[in-house]
């Protein structure tokens, strides 16, 4: 719902990463591996 | 011009180990000689082009199968006492050479051979010929492995580099990996930061908004 | 049992190649055999041990020099022709061998030969000896051939392994700076839009603080 998207496009980029919440390796490597190839 | 020396036993006399060379030009098929010794004595012929042939047609072998025959016979060595007889007459100097089969042999070719007269200078000549050939040999053999201690180290040196390459990826993920943290972590700090401050002049001003 | 025919030259017979054939168990300083044959004839003697340590003291030669001075001449074949003399004589049996330097020749060994009385079974002997040997070499080369195409896969086979470590290490960096990038654009967005937000509010207050 509306407000749901909302939330989570205030707490999380397009890819995943949180915007407020430190990364670790694995977060990072779990949002790597969603992301689509770059190239 | 090629060659092969290849023991044989006589018929007539299957103690005794003889020698048979036999020599060609381009192909054994096109005609061969023939050189039979025992050590003491030595017997030479020639079997021309025609005559094999007129043999592989008397026996009805195309020519093709009946020099494959006479290759296995003359030339092969191994395994030529268990298929072929070799029948010689010293007195005639008849050379015959037949394949036996399970129950049936039937005559392969034959040649007569003249006896040499300087036996000692042929087999000197063979004697060399087969020193010449160790010698070629070994000298293969001495650069074959001088060649395969050089693929070794190679190998062993592409191995070396192939694993460090392995390594040094891993290591270098793990750096990326450990250095994008940092960034991230550094500017999510920054995000949290500019979101409280604005969350703070956000209250402020609905606090001075409610007193006014 | 160590075996080595070479090829000498008399100097009775310098246009007639002589084979001469040492044999020995362990060790040529323990002692061999030789075999002299010219194709024909052979003859044979033994040298044993204490006769080579006598040699030695008569020469004034360490025993180890000796014996090696003994393999370069009678068993090394190649450069022998240059280096050694060898003396034969028929009658009686004496053989006997040179070390020839620049100007000055030396005794290096003698032995009695006897004739062989059948020679044409030494030499069948000696040519079935060279027959084995040459086929021995040529397995073993077979062998060091077959070594030799599997060394080559081998190595290529990790060769390509590692260029494709090399690319495959290159294109990870590639990829997930390329990755990183993105996501830390996203970071500096949000900082760019809470940064224009906080200046927005700033403002608005500024603003409200005025009309106040």
């Amino acid at each position: 719902c509306p407000s749901t998207k909302q939330h989570f496009a205030h707490e999380y980029d397009c890819y995943g990463d949180s915007y407020f919440v430190d990364t670790d390796l694995d977060q990072l490597k779990e949002v790597f591996s969603g992301m689509k190839s770059p190239s | 011009m090629y060659r092969k020396v290849s023991r044989i036993c006589l018929a007539s006399e299957p103690n005794i180990t003889h020698f048979l060379q036999v020599s060609w030009e381009k192909a054994l098929g096109s005609g061969f000689v023939i050189m039979l010794t025992d050590g003491h004595s030595a017997w030479t012929g020639t079997v021309s082009e025609s005559e094999i042939s007129q043999e592989a047609d008397d026996i009805a072998m195309e020519k093709e199968k009946y020099v494959d025959e006479l290759r296995k016979a003359l030339v092969s060595g191994a395994g030529a006492a268990d298929m072929y007889k070799f029948i010689f007459s010293k007195e005639s100097g008849h050379f015959s050479f037949d394949k036996e089969l399970k129950d049936v042999s039937f005559r392969l070719g034959s040649v007569t051979l003249d006896k040499v007269a300087n036996t000692a200078e042929v087999i000197r000549e063979l004697i060399g010929y087969c020193l010449d050939t160790i010698s070629e040999n070994e000298a293969k053999n001495e650069h074959l492995l001088k060649e395969n201690e050089r693929l070794l180290r190679d190998w062993s040196d592409v191995q070396g580099r192939f694993e460090k390459c392995v390594s040094s990826k891993e290591a270098l993920e793990t750096d990326l990996y450990k250095r994008f943290i940092l960034v991230l972590n550094e500017k999510k700090a920054k995000i949290r930061s500019l979101h409280k401050l604005l969350s703070e002049v956000q209250e402020l001003e609905k606090n001075a908004e409610c007193g006014r």
